[in-house]
């Protein structure tokens, strides 16, 4: 028997970049 | 305001990597589309995604990264991100790309071509960010 091996599952979100311009008001 | 900075390549660009998308749909990292990121991004409650262009890469003083500068949104606010060379940027109808898109490839196996200047990137900002 061999046991499943679990997959790591990554959230969409993590893949893209989070480019928030710096607010300053 | 310096350029952010990622030293660390995440392990999710490689590829076979799996991916849950807003909707619990699962895909690997090499198949994303753009209507992937945007139909997610219109069900999260607090991320939305602008658009990200590409206005200047040059080169960092170490020869590992690259300094990107973007105009990001449609304010175009003036956004510059230190990066390793080979870190992926999904550009809007076209996919992965990188600086050096054959170190991409050689590290992460994922289909990927070079990032120009006036390329549109996916990127999030949050929803109430006013």
């Amino acid at each position: 028997n061999v046991e499943p091996r679990s997959v790591p599952v990554f959230h969409w979100h993590s893949l893209v970049p989070f480019l928030a311009p710096s607010q300053s008001e | 305001t310096p350029p952010a900075t990622s030293s660390s390549l995440p392990p999710y660009f490689m590829k076979g990597s799996i991916i849950q998308l807003a909707n619990g749909e699962l895909k690997k990292v090499e198949d994303l589309k753009t209507e992937d990121f945007i139909q997610s991004a219109e069900v999260s409650s607090d991320l939305k995604i602008d658009s990200s262009t590409v206005e200047r890469i040059e080169g960092s003083q170490n020869p590992s990264f690259a300094i990107i500068q973007f105009a990001v949104g449609e304010h175009r606010a003036q956004v510059s991100v230190e990066v390793l060379v080979e870190y992926p940027f999904f550009v809007f109808g076209q996919g992965w790309s990188s600086c050096c898109p054959e170190q991409t490839t050689q590290l992460f196996n994922l289909p990927c071509i070079k990032l120009s200047v006036g390329d549109v990137c996916i990127s999030l900002t949050l929803k109430n960010l006013k």
